[in-house]
This record gives structure tokens, sequence and C-alpha cells, in this order.
């Protein structure tokens, strides 16, 4: 495992945690979108088919438990947790799940490396997490005020996907590789969806004023 | 079967 990869994870890993920070002790979803969080709860489930038929190390296991877990439950939060689900933004989270699944699953069905049930839900996964940010990024530009722990958790989530770009460049430069057209265009197109985001997070960051997109 | 690296990631 190389530098990238390992920091691309950890921004993950932090990015999860800052969430479910905001909605633990702070009991709020208040800006988080339920519709981007069900699609990586199912990304993650179309992903990590394989956890239980291929071992590849204990680090790969326990972050694909992570990940599903915790994805899992901060659906469940939003939805049914007493507290948090009062302040979930109902009225301004509207984007519609299926104008994202139903293209990536067509899509997975006729551009994949193996046609095998397995093969088809990992494609699946890699087409819809590229776009699975998209309802997130649309209630952020309706939200007013962008709290700093929602901003924060884009911006990790956006640094992971960029980390994860230069592994694949240094993957491909120092270890025997197969071509993986797919999972680098569906990773580029991912990283590039954050580029609007991130260019205002530094604006407001740079002159210390809360951060907010412009409608 | 072939070798695929990118599966080792998460």
């Amino acid at each position: 495992m190389n530098i990238f990869r390992l920091a691309g994870d950890m921004t993950h890993l932090a990015s999860v945690l800052v969430l479910l920070l905001k909605i633990h002790t702070i009991k709020s979803c208040a800006g988080v979108s339920l519709k981007t969080q069900e699609l990586y709860a199912l990304v993650f489930a179309t992903r990590y088919l394989d956890i239980v038929t291929d071992f590849i190390s204990v680090y790969n296991t326990v972050m694909k438990l992570i990940f599903l877990g915790s994805s899992f439950s901060i659906v469940w939060y939003i939805r049914h947790h007493r507290v948090v689900r009062r302040s979930y933004d109902k009225d301004q989270d509207t984007f519609r799940h299926y104008l994202l699944m139903i293209p990536c699953m067509l899509l997975a069905l006729f551009v994949h490396e193996k046609f095998t049930f397995k093969e088809v839900m990992w494609t699946f996964s890699l087409y819809l997490e590229a776009v699975a940010i998209l309802p997130q990024l649309v209630l952020l530009q309706r939200t007013r005020n962008i709290d700093n722990l929602t901003g924060q958790y884009v911006f990790l989530l956006g640094a992971y996907r960029g980390l994860y770009i230069f592994n694949w460049i240094y993957r491909y430069f120092t270890e025997p590789h197969f071509v993986h057209w797919i999972t680098w265009i569906a990773g580029v197109v991912q990283t590039l969806l954050y580029a609007d985001f991130f260019y205002y997070y530094f604006e407001s960051w740079k002159n210390n004023v809360r951060l907010q997109l412009p409608a | 079967e072939e070798e695929y690296d990118v599966k080792d990631e998460l």
C-alpha cells in the first residue's frame, strides 16, 4: 500500500467520522443529504459482495465493515432517530435517486470487464459512487448557511477521491498492472464533481467567511 | 485467474 492510498483511506474514514460526530453528538443532520447517504449505503453493499468470498487482508476487511456499518447507521439515524430525524431538511433534499441509479445500472450492464453478477454489481458501485455526491452538492447549494462540519465532511470526501487518483498514478508506474479504464474514468469524473465545491471552500477559508455556494 | 489489482482497494 502506498502513501496516497493510505492517506485517501484515512481521509475517507475521517469524513465518515466527522459526519457521525455531527449526527451523534450534536444530534443534528441539518444540511446532510439522506439521498446521498442512501446511495453510499448501496454503493458499499454492491461493491463489498466479495467480503464473504475473497480475503485480501485484515485491513481491507475491517475497513469494508466500517464503511458498510457507518453508511447504514447514518441512514438509520436520519430516518429513524427520534431527535436526529427532526433536523432533516426533507423539503430541500429532493434529488431523485432513481435518476442516478437507473443510468448507472444500465451502464454497468453494458460497460463492464466481465459479465458476472459480482462484476456487474462492482462496476455499478463504481458508477454510482461517482455521482452519489450530487444530491449532497445540490442540498449545499440550497442551504444558505453551511455549518463547519458539513463543509468539512464534503471537503474530506473530495480529498479522498483526489488522493485515490494519485494512488492510481503511483501504482501505474510502480506495480505490474492491468489497465483499469472503468475505475479510472469513474474516479476522475467523481473528483471533477468536487471542483466547484473546492473552489468555494478555499475561497471561504482564505477570506475567513462562512462557506456559501452560489445559487 | 488473472491478477486484478484494483480489487484490493476500497
